[in-house]
């Protein structure tokens, strides 16, 4: 999406958390509540998982409820 | 589910490690994921 | 140091833990035995703690016994 290409064509630095593809308003707000403010942040928690995909998809759904596909964008 | 919270890190690790459960370390934001994959593989 | 420039001279990719400056083999087998055992790990950890130098120290020394030397570095 244009979304993704924005996000992945320059360096991420100190972008919020809703730029990253497939966080809308709605979970952002649900993330930043619990100090996933920043886009930077996210990535340290997929780090965190061993950059596992399914580990860090899982998280978001039980955690933030987050559908399937926002969790794989 | 509720049991696994009172499994210390170590306790949880080793479950983790006897099930051949791929994991991360286990902080304040993985720690609940991996309580429900031990869960989940011993149900 | 020479153990520092090495690591910053490339991309982290799947470096072990103890290619980080300050970590030696003795801090690594404890951080490896928590599933920090890769440097990317550890920099998640980093990211999570919002990238606050103080707070990840603090970590390092309280979790694993790190001096004050080998968590600054």
């Amino acid at each position: 999406s244009q979304k993704c290409q924005n996000f992945v064509s320059e360096p991420m630095g100190n972008k919020p958390i809703t730029a990253v593809d497939g966080i809308d308003e709605e979970l952002g707000a649900k993330l930043a509540a619990k100090g996933f403010d920043k886009a930077y942040i996210l990535l340290g928690q997929f780090l965190l998982l061993k950059k596992e995909c399914a580990a860090f998809q899982n998280w978001l759904k039980s955690s933030f409820d987050a559908s399937s596909s926002e969790a794989e964008q | 589910m509720e049991e696994y919270k009172g499994l210390t890190d170590n306790e949880l690790i080793a479950r983790l490690k006897k099930y051949n459960i791929s994991h991360g370390p286990l902080v304040g934001t993985t720690r609940k994921l991996y309580e429900k994959k031990v869960y989940e593989y011993e149900k």
